[in-house]
């Protein structure tokens, strides 16, 4: 929140539309405004009022560079709009900057999350650190209803739940990185960088960079589901395959690959197969291997055929990987290939399997990943 | 939503520089060499903070590419007038 939480008196809003961006029909412009408002009224008592001329307490306009507030745009991308604190005069009004291209999908910027998290400042939230809120100061496009639970406790702080609906499921909390329990969904490469899925997030490891950067999984892909089960590179055909549930999607760099998703049963999985926890191509046998349950199958790329034999034990096949409290691991989280090593991930840990020594050769948690 | 990073080492100075007035109240102004630039260590290192980076005060990759992403205009932390 601001400093002296400054908020408005009244729980009916006036907002009043004072030009049009020419890159939207007015009507999508309205409907955008009109979602953008509802986003806080949904979990607050807030009503908001049309106002078609007069003053309103959020006067909203697009304009650009130096636009009569001494706080002047900067041209097309980097400052896309802002928004003063509840209050008399200027307070509550929001500028969008016209030299942006502003849409209703996810190119660049949908005019909806921007006036929702714009809206947030003129009904008195502050910018929130966290990177999977509506407050977060740097733009990601992302589905669905937009509000974290972070953004649901700042606004009802000030104004009190919505008497009249249920509680709203908010996204996801961004998951801690160096939380010692952290388990991962799904680790892959993708062209030298090294992605974790978490939730509906997923960190982004970068060989220079010290820093893991977490990204919500839809403001990159909208297309893919919240949760990924497993994923892995293949390089001879630059290509990144994704898996949730009984499908799968191919990635060449970050672009989704047409034609996807495709079945899993397309590898040659029985039907039975409903998931895959984890999936790892080993360069030096062009075999990729698919954990599933307490079982394994080797899948030949060359040939796209299922290798004979499979599927096999885990535990058999692996040895050595073992609980704290001594039990045998029988199930993979998430799987990775290096230099000779297979990194299976189960729950807060991570076992390193020798190829040549065939054990385990070292257990370590798995957000060393992370860099924790 | 990023431009391309500057690496024009006054480039990526002078991007820093309007961010850092723009959304962590850095003061404008000349204020001798060495006194501005702890002053804009001092402010990186809260940006830094705020953001989750590592804190090390300095103008790195990682710093830079934040700064260079398309964002609100409202201030980060600092006093709203």
């Amino acid at each position: 929140l601001f400093p002296q939480k400054p908020k408005w008196k009244n729980t009916v809003v006036t907002f009043r539309i004072t030009n049009y961006t020419p890159d939207l029909k007015k009507e999508d412009v309205d409907k955008a405004i009109h979602n953008a408002l509802r986003t806080w009224s949904l979990v607050t008592p807030l009503r908001f009022k049309r106002l078609r001329e007069g003053n309103a307490d959020i006067m909203i306009s697009f304009g650009r560079g130096e636009h009569g507030d001494h706080n002047p745009f900067d041209g097309p991308d980097g400052l896309l709009a802002h928004a003063y604190p509840p209050g008399l005069g200027i307070g509550g009004d929001t500028h969008f900057d016209e030299d942006e291209t502003w849409t209703k999908d996810s190119h660049a910027y949908n005019l909806f999350l921007v006036a929702a998290h714009e809206f947030g400042h003129a009904l008195g939230m502050a910018h929130s650190n966290d990177p999977g809120s509506l407050m977060f100061p740097v733009y990601s496009y992302a589905k669905g209803f937009p509000l974290s639970e972070d953004d649901i406790k700042g606004i009802q702080e000030l104004y009190g739940p919505n008497p009249d609906h249920e509680k709203f499921k908010p996204k996801p909390e961004a998951p801690n990185k160096c939380d010692p329990e952290l388990s991962i969904d799904a680790v892959t490469e993708l062209r030298g960088e090294t992605l974790i899925f978490k939730d509906g997030y997923f960190w982004r490891l970068h060989p220079q960079f010290t820093e893991p950067e977490l990204t919500l999984i839809h403001s990159i892909w909208p297309q893919l589901p919240k949760k990924i089960n497993a994923a892995y590179e293949n390089l001879e055909k630059d290509l990144v395959i994704i898996f949730s549930g009984i499908r799968m999607w191919a990635l060449n760099g970050y672009t989704l690959v047409a034609g996807y998703p495709k079945y899993i049963h397309t590898l040659g999985l029985p039907k039975s197969i409903r998931k895959i926890d984890a999936a790892v191509h080993i360069r030096d046998t062009g075999k990729t291997l698919l954990f599933t349950d307490e079982e394994y199958w080797s899948y030949n790329e060359q040939s796209a055929t299922m290798d004979q034999g499979y599927p096999r034990s885990i535990k058999d096949d692996f040895p050595g990987m073992q609980e704290r409290d001594g039990d045998e691991v029988d199930e993979v989280d998430a799987a990775t290939y290096k230099n000779g090593y297979l990194y299976l991930y189960h729950e807060n840990l991570q076992y390193e399997y020798s190829y040549n020594r065939r054990k385990v050769t070292r257990i370590m948690r798995a957000n060393e990943l992370l860099h924790c | 939503f990023t431009k391309p990073l500057p690496t024009d080492e006054r480039e990526r100075w002078l991007l820093a520089e309007r961010y850092l007035r723009r959304y962590y109240g850095m003061q404008p102004g000349l204020l001798g060499k060495s006194k501005s630039s702890d002053v804009m260590a001092e402010k990186i290192r809260v940006m830094q903070s705020f953001f989750k980076l590592e804190i090390t005060g300095k103008l790195d990759d990682d710093t830079l590419e934040v700064m260079n992403k398309a964002r609100c205009g409202v201030l980060d932390v600092g006093e709203y007038n």
